[in-house]
């Protein structure tokens, strides 16, 4: 298909000016209010309590609320708008590597429109896959949106702290989790409470050092 | 756009379909595990009761743990997979359609694939759209995610029985549902209590004997 082709040759490109910048980046998914900003609102100071520069391309349908939860950090960050696509594509990557200080950055972490299906359909030239679940969603949700958590090395489980007000069974979910990706890690986090994002901060950081 | 037109010409025949066999139809959207299906299982009873035979059209990627789900209740329901499609399209109603009892039915729910963008962007052919929210969610999806909302006749909040264990303002969400549509009827609910779903299915029942 030639729009994936073009879209293919543009992440090449933008995954060796990561590699030029000894840049490790991250593509974070899950669908709309699973926590993906929330995570990153508790994630960003322990990447900074551990000496990580990181830097953010907020990609949302429309509106810069993301954007502006991230700015309150004082780290680097690019809103984009994707004015009705609903999924991020590599050009729009391209974008907000362009106006992100690379030199100065260990990691950039790209927080895709909220979605369970689309944005595993475009390669970004991103190093590593995150999806966010959500107890919320219900425990079936990776076989029913095989295609994302399929090519995922990370699933973070949130909203853990509902686990006594929601019918979600966290074994039965693994087990679906296994069925469609057999080496992904899983890590069960608050992004309200911050439980477990040391734990999440530490994995990702380890990554980034091996991508040195 | 051609894909466009190709579509929203079968679009137009199976609403067509629909005058012809007098049958009011629904196309409920929402994000995954917004409770969709959840407040299906509550309506249909509440439908049944009402002497209204309706027929259910489940859309999902893979799968068919909703059409079990709807089966139990011993209504017509097809399953259909789009395979990868993020979204639900003409033809494939036109295929759920063939395999429904028509002439015996009120009303035709179709059940889309959970995402907050795509199924907007694709006209079905159906009389109605319902967007189910869920308080779970954050209250400012409707501006992040406009297309959806904007297009809806009926917006149904989920989940309010969470309303305790989460930060969402109704109010707010009000608020911003407004900004993108104004004239969107709101129906407050629970799929899991069934709180309020008899005032959804009155509303619905209305306006399925409006359309006789
Ligand atoms: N209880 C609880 N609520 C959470 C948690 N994480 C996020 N939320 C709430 O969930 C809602 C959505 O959170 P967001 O961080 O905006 O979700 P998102 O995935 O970034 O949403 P989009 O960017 O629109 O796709 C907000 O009301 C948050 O307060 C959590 O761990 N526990
Ligand atoms: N507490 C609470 N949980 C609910 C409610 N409605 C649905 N749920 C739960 O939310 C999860 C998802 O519900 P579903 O009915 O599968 O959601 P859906 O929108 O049909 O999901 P998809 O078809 O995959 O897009 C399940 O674990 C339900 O039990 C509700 O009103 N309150
Ligand atoms: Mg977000
Ligand atoms: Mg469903």
């Amino acid at each position: 298909e030639n729009l994936f082709a073009k879209n293919d040759e543009i992440a090449g490109e933008n995954a060796k000016i990561f590699v030029e910048n000894q840049i490790f980046s991250i593509n974070l998914m899950g669908s709309p209010g699973s926590g993906k900003t929330a995570i990153l609102e508790k994630l960003i100071p322990e990447l900074i309590n551990n000496g990580i520069s990181c830097g953010v391309i907020e990609g949302d349908i429309a509106g810069s609320f993301d954007g502006e939860r991230i700015e309150r950090f004082g780290i680097p960050v690019v809103q984009i708008n994707t004015g009705g696509a609903c999924h991020l594509e590599a050009h729009m990557i391209r974008k907000g590597i362009e106006n992100l200080p690379l030199s100065g950055l260990d990691m950039v972490i790209v927080e895709n429109v909220g979605n369970l299906v689309c944005p595993a359909e475009f390669k970004l030239g991103v190093d590593f896959n995150i999806t966010v679940a959500s107890v919320t969603e219900g425990e079936e949700k990776p076989v029913k949106y095989p295609l994302m958590y399929s090519i995922s090395e990370l699933i973070v489980l949130n909203k853990v702290d509902l686990l006594n007000a929601v019918e979600f069974r966290v074994e039965k979910f693994k087990e679906y989790v296994r069925q469609v990706n057999v080496q992904a890690e899983l890590i069960n986090v608050s992004g309200k409470t911050g439980e477990n994002i040391k734990i999440l901060a530490e994995y990702i950081i380890k990554k980034t050092k091996q991508y040195e």
